[in-house]
Parts: C-alpha cells; sequence; structure tokens
C-alpha cells in the first residue's frame, strides 16, 4: 500500500537480518546470580551508561512539561520506598543506580515504566 | 508488540517477538521516528543469567531494567509479555503500592521469577495467572512440549482469558498483539490480520526462525516501535535478536 497503514505482501528472504530493517544484532552480557544483587549489574550498566541517561533524561524532560513537579517527586520520596520491594530487586537497583551515576528514584521511574504507562 | 509461539508440522515450538514501545513519548520530526524508540535501542541487551556457572535463563532487555519482557529457560519454557492497555491501567496499582497496599507484583519482577524459578510450563502458567499484579499484561508462554503453548489474558488481579495452541482444531500458533483476542483490534491498529495472513501463507510445514522473521519483518507487524526481534526455540536451544528499524513509510504503531 502506498498509504497507512503501509501493509505490505507478507516478506520473504529478510533472514538471515540484513538491509534496511536490520539494525544489528544484539550484545551479549553475563549476569552472574551468585554475586551479590548489588554487583550484578555493574559491567552491563557501565558499558551502557550513556545511552541509559540520555533515555532518563528524555523522560524527564517530558515529565517535566507535563507535571513540573513529579521528578522531585520520583527524586527526593521515591527512594523511601526501596526496601518495600522484594529481594532482591531493591538491591539490584541500587546497583544499577549507582553505576549509571543517577539518583535512585530515576531508576525507580525506569523500571515502572510498564506500569505507567498501560493506561 | 506482537508475541507468536508456533508449532510445526514435527512438534518443535518457536516463539518470537517483536517490542514495540514508545508511543505518544515524542516524535522526532527530522529522522520520522518515535524518539523512545530511538533511544531504547542502544540499551537493548541479550543477557545470559548463570548460577554455579550455568545458565539459568537468559533474556532480551533494556540495559537498567531488571524485570523481563522476553526470556527463555533452557528446556523448560519460553515466555514473552505484551502490553495490556487499560482504564484500570497500571497507574492505579503503583498509586495503590506507593500508598501501602502492596498485594500486587510489579510486572516485570513476576516475569523475571518465573523465568528464575518456574520448573515447567504449568507451573509457569499457574503463577502467571494467579499472581496479583499492579497492571494488566498479556502473557505470551510456550513450553518443552509439543501444543505447550498459551495466550494468557491478565486484569490487574485475576486471569481473565486462556488461550491455549489446539493443533487438533487447525490452531498450530498462538498470536497477541495488544488486543484481546476475541475482540477486533483497533481499526487503526490491526496489525493482528496481517500477521494471521502472513503465518497461514508461510503455512505450518515451513515454520521456521526464517519464516518467522518474514513475519515479523512484515508491515505493519514491524513499524515505527519496533525496537527488536526476538526468536526462541527449545528444542533447537536458540536463542536470537536483532535491532529493527523501519525506513518510511511505515506505520507510527
Amino acid at each position: 500500500q502506498d498509504v497507512p497503514p503501509y501493509t505490505e505482501d507478507c516478506r520473504s528472504g529478510t533472514y538471515p537480518p540484513s538491509g534496511p530493517t536490520f539494525k544489528g544484532k544484539v550484545q551479549w552480557y553475563t549476569v552472574n546470580l551468585d554475586q551479590p544483587p548489588y554487583e550484578r549489574w555493574q559491567k552491563l550498566i557501565s558499558d551502557k551508561k550513556a545511552p541509559l541517561n540520555e533515555l532518563i533524561q528524555h523522560i524527564k524532560n517530558l515529565a517535566k512539561a507535563i507535571f513540573p513537579n513529579l521528578i522531585d517527586i520520583v527524586d527526593n520520596k521515591l527512594p523511601f520506598l526501596i526496601g518495600k520491594l522484594p529481594s532482591p530487586f531493591g538491591e539490584e537497583m541500587k546497583g544499577v543506580a549507582d553505576a549509571a551515576g543517577l539518583p535512585l528514584g530515576e531508576i525507580m521511574l525506569f523500571n515502572i515504566f510498564y506500569e505507567v504507562f498501560s493506561v | 508488540c506482537t508475541s507468536v509461539v508456533a508449532q510445526d508440522t514435527s512438534g518443535k515450538l518457536f516463539h518470537a517477538r517483536n517490542l514495540d514501545f514508545g508511543l505518544f513519548l515524542g516524535w522526532d520530526v527530522k529522522n520520522n521516528s518515535w524518539i523512545v524508540s530511538e533511544l531504547l535501542k542502544p540499551l537493548v541487551v541479550n543477557v545470559n543469567f548463570q548460577r554455579n556457572n550455568k545458565t539459568a535463563f537468559m533474556s532480551t532487555s533494556f540495559a537498567g531494567y531488571i524485570g523481563m519482557l522476553t526470556g527463555m529457560k533452557p528446556g523448560v519454557l519460553t515466555l514473552t509479555m505484551n502490553e495490556r492497555f487499560s482504564l484500570d491501567g497500571g497507574y492505579i496499582g503503583i498509586l495503590e503500592w506507593i500508598l501501602g497496599k502492596r498485594h500486587g507484583v510489579w510486572m516485570g519482577f513476576l516475569t523475571r521469577s518465573v523465568l528464575e524459578n518456574a520448573t515447567s510450563y504449568d507451573e509457569a502458567k499457574d503463577l502467571l495467572s494467579k499472581t496479583e499484579m499492579l497492571a494488566p499484561a498479556y502473557f505470551i508462554l510456550g513450553g518443552n512440549k509439543p501444543g505447550q503453548a498459551c495466550v494468557i489474558t491478565r486484569s490487574r488481579t485475576s486471569s481473565i482469558n486462556f488461550w491455549e495452541l489446539d493443533t487438533q482444531k487447525g490452531e498450530w500458533y498462538v498470536l497477541e498483539t495488544n488486543y484481546d483476542h476475541w475482540k477486533p483490534p483497533l481499526v487503526i491498529d490491526n496489525r493482528r490480520d496481517p500477521a494471521m495472513k502472513c503465518m497461514k501463507t508461510k503455512g505450518q510445514k515451513s515454520i521456521s526462525f526464517t519464516t518467522i522473521y518474514d513475519v515479523l519483518s512484515t508491515k505493519p507487524v514491524l513499524n515505527k516501535l519496533t525496537t527488536y526481534t526476538a526468536m526462541m526455540s527449545i528444542s533447537e536451544n536458540k536463542f536470537e535478536a536483532y535491532l529493527r528499524d523501519c525506513p518510511h513509510p511505515c506505520m507510527p504503531w
């Protein structure tokens, strides 16, 4: 179709992936569950620190435009609830936040993104 | 999102998904793309979760998100989750959780617990059907034996519908987008019919990673929100994920 929804005949020959709809392979990481929860994500997050910061910054800008006080609440109030999360998730989030150099509340917000946007 | 579990004529199961996310979270006019979808792509990672130096489960995830949206427990099960929109949505669950009513489980934590701890398809099905959650969802689950595949439609508190593979009746695959499967999809967001048409065209005999990737590469199943395509097979012990792009002309959702 030349107009939305641009439905096309069922594609063939797309695998192995290549061409304009293929943007790259996904990199593998290992997370060792025998390590303390705080330490598990350090390597992965240190590699992905820059794009994670960029995404969180965009979400903050978006949130500020709609609810100016939301990020203050996220940064200052949400971290008090970290202890209410079942083990090992709270400790893992602390590890992620520290490795990324981001406030804990903002990592908690990222982890409830699905719940917030299921409306 | 679009998730599918298909069984070939020899009884092998193939589970695959397109992860679509970022609708209405900013549009990049210059590049004709959703800003959040593009920002998520560099964060997509495959994670091999190990215990005692052995793989406990694998997942395709976003760096920084510790829950699971796509995963495989080798030899046991495959699992994907699709977003289910509802007015009784997760924001109510989150507010209740913040205010101290903490009966519900965060969706990503439930899927991760299932991948980490469930020892069978039936146990996973039971956990995904009965655990109280903060948000509604669709769980697409595959097992390690022929016939073990289902879509569980969840409200925050209970299972609303359970749709299982039935090859005796000619239902050799289950396919879920973001609408209850017994109702028509939104007219302006019908990815289900093109995907099902493609599955039918490919046919049960030829189903494989190759043909499923073709299905998930066909517009509008592939769209501007698609960040990655993941494919899993218990019987072949294969897990693959690829970053996606949908150059214009392409549906925004």
